[in-house]
């Protein structure tokens, strides 16, 4: 995977997202 | 059981995005989350459209919650 490029599928914007949430939510 | 656990913390994640407890989010919803995730305007819009399943507009909790399931592969 490359961050940051262009193509970067759908699923792992998704996958970001869902991950950036746990662990903001773990986090506090 | 499973499903069970990831509707809760699906729900939990919801409550994040949907601050007010509105019982949905709306694309505005979305771009408040810019800052507190480190996704851009344009990814946070994109996370919107593929969550949207009917394209209403709306996220409803049960579109949040099958897109959280598909994101851990069920």
């Amino acid at each position: 995977m490359e961050p940051g490029k262009p193509g970067a599928t759908n699923e792992g914007v998704l996958a970001n997202f869902f991950n950036s949430l746990l662990s903001k939510k773990t986090g506090t | 059981d499973m499903k069970r656990i990831i509707a809760d913390k699906a729900r939990e994640l919801f409550i994040v995005c949907d601050k007010e407890e509105k019982g949905f989010v709306c694309r505005r919803d979305m771009q408040r989350l810019d800052g507190e995730l480190p996704l851009s305007p344009e990814q946070l819009e994109e996370v919107f459209d593929s969550l949207d399943d009917d394209g209403n507009g709306f996220l409803t909790l049960e579109e949040f919650t099958d897109g959280f399931g598909g994101f851990l592969g069920l």
